[in-house]
């Protein structure tokens, strides 16, 4: 474990832990895309297959259930709590799963490590979770308002990714054979995907102006 | 081991 993986378990566990302070403190999942949400509960759970199977080390597998139970709490609060449901806006909130589950499942099928169920299941949930922020970022770009803890949520993903990143450069240096291209490939595509969100953010801090994505 | 995919993260 080194220190970029280390920040960037932490960023991606306070960006949970935000957003779900958020939903549960101010009783409102304005401006959450339940979308992402359950595309990063089906992360979670096909990724993390091998809870059963395999032991790591057990903050490995404390962190898997917490992130496993708090997607699925996140899911629960926007879709059943009887307060928390009516802050959530559908009608902005229009990406289809399957624009983005199939694609993600049939490259899994074609291009993976190794042909068995929970290797293509893992491989599925790298793709998925690559593109799995579209929904958020297209209804960010949608609500002209975003409010401060939605923008941090969004940053704290984003940083987390860019963390990963130094990680695997810093792996790739000290361990050696340490390369699996798909994980690469994956994992560049979706820091890519915040690279303009990044951009807005950081010139709304500068400028100390409220966050706004342009139409 | 080259072939092993980055299964201890998370």
């Amino acid at each position: 474990m080194n220190i970029f993986r280390l920040a960037g378990d932490m960023t991606h566990l306070v960006s949970v832990l935000v957003l779900l302070l958020k939903i549960h403190t101010i009783k409102s999942c304005a401006g959450i895309s339940l979308k992402t949400q359950e595309l990063y509960a089906l992360v979670f759970t096909t990724r993390y297959l091998d809870l059963f199977t395999d032991y790591i080390s057990l903050y490995n597998t404390v962190m898997k259930l917490i992130f496993l139970g708090s997607s699925f709490s996140i899911v629960w609060y926007i879709r059943r709590h009887k307060i928390v449901r009516r802050s959530y806006d559908k009608d902005q909130d229009t990406f289809r799963h399957y624009f983005i589950v199939l694609p993600c499942l049939v490259l899994a099928l074609l291009i993976h490590h190794k042909f068995t169920f929970k290797e293509v299941m893992w491989t599925f949930s790298l793709y998925l979770e690559a593109v799995a922020i579209l929904p958020q970022l297209v209804l960010l770009q949608r609500t002209r308002n975003i409010d401060n803890l939605t923008g941090q949520y969004v940053f704290l993903l984003g940083a987390y990714r860019a963390l990963y990143i130094l990680n695997w450069i810093y792996r790739h240096y000290t361990e050696p054979h340490y390369v699996h291209w798909i994980t690469w490939i994956a994992g560049i595509v979706q820091t890519l995907l915040y690279a303009d969100f990044f951009y807005y953010y950081f010139q709304s801090w500068k400028n100390n102006v409220k966050l706004q994505l342009p139409a | 081991n080259l072939e092993q995919p980055m299964h201890d993260e998370l």
